[in-house]
């Protein structure tokens, strides 16, 4: 039980430094045991060194910094012991355009291996996903679902459809 | 391929059936806020057997159903059933297609099937965590909660591990 | 100072109810006593019902329905007691864009008696701002601010500043 | 007019002095993820008088100073004022202009000035006290905090109206 949960804990690391540097276009993390002398008890915490900056406490980092050091650790989590599918509901939210990117290149490389299912209301997240589902709150408020094509590397919304993309 | 297709029917929002086909790689859902999206997420969450309300944005089983509105009336079940495709064998199961499926009524029971057998809440939960399925804090990232693996203590943040191990 | 308290109270469901439906386009919402008997320790509740929906708890709302239901109860609060100014960090990030238009009409009219700082990563939110800085993160890890000029209603940003906008 | 500017020099990523100017109606601030945004909001929730580390994403007094990095030297002491237009008289106080400044050392010792003038913390509280800036609940709201006046309970939400009335 201990060896598995080093084992775990070695292999999510090594993961882990490289998705935080290429989510980041750069800088370094890692991941320590609060206790290694004590593997069914220790805590695991996070270090991060953005692109040139120093090393600094997590509650430092701002919003899309957080966001985007937490997918980091579930993408490495994922590569190490992938789930038979994912589901991301608007992770995506806090990230600018250039994050945004990165974030999307890793999870198209990822779902080679892993389905995932996204929520996102952002046009540049969309364009990795080989299948769109439009939803809409119908007059009678019961959901109404419409399947969206898509167009070579663009999304299609049909005229009517009143949806925000 | 795992993923084949989720089916609402009387859940939350979805009042009519709806269907959501899924294919490989990325399946994105969008549209305006309170559209139903996150619905779909929570539908999933509920149908691998989920039993805390609270991760369903509800207080009871009957938060689960169509509620009705002003022009169509409530519901009075909910059903999610969730296909996978099962010709690898990473189910063991002797189906090659696997579907799960979870009943809510008003007076507040809830059913289990699998491929339209009954079975109980502790069968499914079994089945659950031999595919990996069980714990679920990777494999569902709700919205708003993508730095919850940021804001634990070191010492909750080990079960991620755990669960991956 | 039990009547002060029913006072601002009265004045701000006042104010709430319509704050609530000119954000949403329609809908109704009230603010509620939880104990109308002890003033001096009673809570309050918030009811909403959006558009064509049955009243629901807050639990059910969407993550952009939340963030929406926040800003009403803030903006009926400054309008009953306004403060000096008003800071706003990424209140509009989960907004569709339905939705940051009715949200950036109202900041701008309750900006003709208060000032308002906002900071938003939303092109259509931008436009109600009569001063813009740009902040980005130089090379030294230090920030640097840059004005950047209103050209009618289009915020022009200089060629070579790496901003997301 | 209330706010008419706000100096930024060496508190957290503003290494240098940075100056934005006020105008009447809504100010923006943009810019790219972990730019230095929210550090201009955690500088004005610092420089009112602001106690509370955690709200300032932070742990102790060394955290609100520039730290410095690979090409830039860490700063001794971190300095925001925030000049208020007092010619209609709204602060009771003498001056047509009034200048609030907060310093703090390395060695953890915070000072507090009105126009030039040290005075103690308390002077500097009762002084917001009596211009309803206090409390800061609704003047003041973080990234990712919008929704917080809905997730309070009840008894805790009262003070929101306790702080308007
Ligand atoms: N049991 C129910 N019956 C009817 N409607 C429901 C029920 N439960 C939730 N809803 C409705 O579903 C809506 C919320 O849907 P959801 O959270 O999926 O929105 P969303 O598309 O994710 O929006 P956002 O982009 O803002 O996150 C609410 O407006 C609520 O009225
Ligand atoms: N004391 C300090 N010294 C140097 N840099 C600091 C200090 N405190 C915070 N920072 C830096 O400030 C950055 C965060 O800035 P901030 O939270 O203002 O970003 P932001 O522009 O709001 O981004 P987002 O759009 O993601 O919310 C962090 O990357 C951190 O490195
Ligand atoms: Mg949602
Ligand atoms: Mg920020």
């Amino acid at each position: 039980m201990e060896r598995e949960f080093r084992k775990t804990f070695d292999a999510v690391s090594i993961h882990f430094r490289e998705t935080f540097t290429r989510l980041f276009g750069g800088g370094t993390a890692k991941l320590a045991l609060t206790d290694p002398e004590h593997l069914t008890t220790s805590g695991v915490e996070i270090q991060c060194k953005l692109p040139g900056k120093r090393t600094q406490t997590l509650s430092m980092l701002s919003g899309g910094e957080r966001s985007l050091t937490a997918c980091a650790l579930i993408f490495a989590l994922l590569r190490v012991s992938p789930t038979p599918f994912c589901v991301l509901d608007e992770v995506d939210a806090m990230l600018d355009e250039a994050n945004v990117g990165r974030y999307r290149d890793m999870l198209e490389e990822l779902s080679q291996s892993t389905q995932f299912m996204i929520v996102t209301h952002n046009r540049n997240t969309v364009q990795v996903a080989e299948t769109v589902y439009g939803i809409t709150m119908g007059a009678d408020s019961a959901s109404q679902m419409i399947s969206l094509k898509l167009d070579g590397e663009r999304v299609e919304t049909p005229r009517n459809a009143p949806l925000t993309l | 391929l795992r993923l084949k297709h989720l089916e609402l029917h009387g859940y939350k929002s979805f009042a009519g059936k709806t269907d959501f086909v899924f294919g490989a790689g990325v399946s994105a859902i969008v549209g305006p806020n309170g559209s139903g999206k996150s619905n779909v997420v929570d539908g999933i969450r509920w149908v691998l057997g989920e039993q805390s309300y609270s991760l369903l944005r509800g207080k009871k089983t009957e938060d689960m159903i169509f509620g009705g509105s002003d022009l169509r009336p409530r519901a009075g079940m909910a059903q999610v059933t969730l296909t996978f495709d099962n010709s690898d064998g990473w189910l063991p199961i002797d189906f090659s297609e696997v579907a799960i499926s979870r009943r809510a009524y008003r007076d507040g029971q809830n059913e289990y099937l699998l491929n339209g057998q009954r079975v109980r809440l502790r069968d499914l939960n079994d089945l659950m965590a031999r595919v990996g399925l069980s714990e679920r804090t990777y494999t569902i990232i709700g919205q708003g909660l993508i730095d919850a693996a940021l804001a634990l203590k070191p010492e909750e943040r080990r079960s991620l591990f755990e669960e991956a191990a």
